[in-house]
C-alpha cells in the first residue's frame, strides 16, 4: 500500500492537519504534476479541477457511519463527515495550491477516466478555463479490499490503489509532453466482455496510468498525440 | 489539450520515476 511517510509529507507541507487519506493521496499527485509543470506554489488562475475516483472517499464515507451507528447523531464527528463528502479533496487541492475555477467531482464505474478526459478537453476547448488539474485517484477500504471475495464475478482480481495527476492545458506550457485527444468510438452490438481482462474499476486507474506512461514515453518526441477512445 | 504536467502515487511512492 501507499505508505504512510509519502502521505505525511504532503500533509505537513499544507499543513492538512485533518485531512483525510483520500485527500492527501490526491493532493500528492496534483501537487506534484503542478510542480512537474513549473507552477509550484503560486495562484493558479483560470484553472479547473477535475477528480475522478470510481468509489471515492468510502473509508471516510463509513467511519461516518459506524460513527452514526455506535455514536448518538449530536456526537458523530463533524470533520469525519465534511471529508465524507465526495467533493472534498478537490476543495483541498484548490484551497491549497490557490487555484480559482470550476471545481468537479465524478464517479461512475464505466470508462471513468475517459469521460474526465472528455469532460477536461469540453472545458478547455469551451474556453471555460486554461488549464485543468485532471486526478483520478481510488483509495482502498474495507469495501474495496474484499470486493473480489464479496463480487468475485466483478471483481476477480485485486484492485489497484494510487492517484494520477495530469495538468491539462488548451496551449502548450509547463513540459509539454504531449498532445492528447479523445473521440468517443460509436459502439456497435453488445459490449466486449470487460470482466475477461480486468475488473472496470481497474481499467479506471490502470488507464490514467498508461495515459501518464505514453506520455511520458513521448517526452522525447515532440509533436506526438496521444488518441483516448 | 496539452499533457504540461504529470504526478502519481501508488505503493511505489510519489513521482513520475515510479511509474
Amino acid at each position: 500500500s501507499i505508505s504512510k511517510d509519502a502521505l505525511l509529507s504532503v500533509k505537513n507541507k499544507y499543513d492538512l492537519r485533518r485531512a483525510d487519506r483520500y485527500t492527501a493521496i490526491v493532493m500528492a499527485s496534483a501537487v506534484q504534476a503542478c510542480a512537474d509543470a513549473g507552477f509550484a506554489d503560486c495562484a493558479m488562475a483560470d484553472t479547473g479541477i477535475i477528480i475522478a475516483s470510481s468509489f471515492g472517499p468510502h473509508r471516510t464515507t463509513f467511519a461516518f457511519l459506524n460513527d452514526i451507528l455506535d455514536y448518538p447523531e449530536d456526537q458523530v464527528l463533524p470533520t469525519t463527515f465534511s471529508h465524507s463528502v465526495h467533493n472534498a479533496a478537490a476543495s483541498y487541492v484548490a484551497s491549497s495550491l490557490q487555484i480559482r475555477g470550476p471545481t468537479i467531482s465524478l464517479t461512475g464505474f464505466e470508462d471513468l477516466w475517459f469521460d474526465a478526459l472528455e469532460l477536461s478537453d469540453v472545458f478547455l476547448n469551451s474556453g471555460c478555463c486554461q488549464r485543468i488539474v485532471l486526478v483520478g485517484v481510488e483509495e482502498l477500504a474495507l469495501l474495496t479490499q474484499s470486493l473480489p471475495s464479496i463480487l468475485p464475478d466483478s471483481f476477480h482480481c485485486r484492485l489497484l490503489e494510487g492517484s494520477v495527476a495530469l495538468l491539462l492545458s488548451s496551449t502548450p506550457e509547463g513540459k509539454n509532453y504531449t498532445s492528447i485527444t479523445c473521440s468517443r468510438r460509436s459502439s456497435c452490438g453488445e459490449k466486449p466482455d470487460r470482466h475477461s481482462s480486468c475488473a472496470t474499476a481497474n481499467d479506471f486507474l490502470g488507464g490514467a496510468f498508461q495515459t501518464a506512461l505514453k506520455a511520458l514515453a513521448s517526452s522525447n518526441q515532440p509533436g506526438t498525440t496521444i488518441s483516448i477512445g | 489539450m496539452f499533457i504540461s504536467g504529470i504526478g502519481a502515487i501508488s505503493a511505489s511512492g510519489i513521482g513520475t520515476e515510479n511509474l
